[in-house]
């Protein structure tokens, strides 16, 4: 654990409480994509397989994976259930099969071992670098979000931007080299929010309103 | 090649 990894982690729980004090505060998940909701789930289940072998790396660790399993699909039971009526599916319109398809064949050739921890694990980094397209492609649509929803998503995008010098320090620190299929996949993630990040900080930052330019 | 424990992470 270093500060960068810290940081990172800590950032994505905020973005998770976030997300959830919008939901709760607002009584509507409208800006949200449901669709980038259920990946993280996917994610989140296929990457923490690990939890059913009980080999624990630490409490620490074992917590955030129950957490980020157990907050996922709550927010989902949110979205569908509690506050249905808020969700409009007719502008969360991104094509998840063409995500999820790639990266099932991905992880198929690069992997740590043909097992059942290490094809969904890999799976699961190369979907989570994804995920968030739907959630940015709604707001490519809709032109402008609420500044908690903009919040959510930059809390997103810091904990990955985080886990890059996580990445570098790890490679100076310890004796393991490099993991390519992490530091890739975590490099796409994290390009993908610069375009968003820039307006965070332009507009959202200066108090203004998160629109796109027509 | 080393295969670093990357599963640490989140």
């Amino acid at each position: 654990m270093n500060f960068f990894r810290l940081l990172g982690d800590l950032s994505h729980l905020a973005s998770i409480f976030i997300l959830l004090h919008k939901i709760q505060t607002t009584r509507s998940c409208r800006g949200i994509s449901f669709k980038t909701q259920v990946l993280y789930v996917v994610v989140f289940v296929t990457r923490y397989l690990d939890l059913l072998t009980f080999q624990f790396h630490s409490i620490y660790n074992t917590v955030m994976k129950l957490f980020f399993i157990g907050s996922s699909i709550y927010i989902l039971y949110l979205m569908r259930v509690r506050f249905r009526p808020t969700n409009d599916p007719s502008i969360d319109t991104f094509r998840i099969e063409y995500l999820l398809g790639p990266c099932a064949v991905l992880s198929l050739i690069f992997n740590y071992g043909y097992t059942w921890l290490e094809i969904p694990w890999s799976f699961s980094i190369f979907l989570e670098s994804v995920a968030i397209l739907p959630q940015l492609f709604m707001l490519q649509r809709t032109g402008e979000a609420e500044t908690i929803t903009t919040h959510y998503i930059a809390a997103l995008g810091a904990y990955r931007a985080l886990y890059i010098p996580n990445w570098i320090f790890r490679y100076f620190t310890e004796d393991n080299g490099v993991d390519a299929i992490a530091v890739v996949a975590g490099i796409v993630q994290t390009a993908l929010y610069v375009d968003f990040g820039w307006i965070y900080f332009t507009k959202v930052l200066q108090g203004q309103k998160f629109e796109l330019p027509a | 090649i080393a295969t670093p424990d990357v599963h640490d992470e989140l």
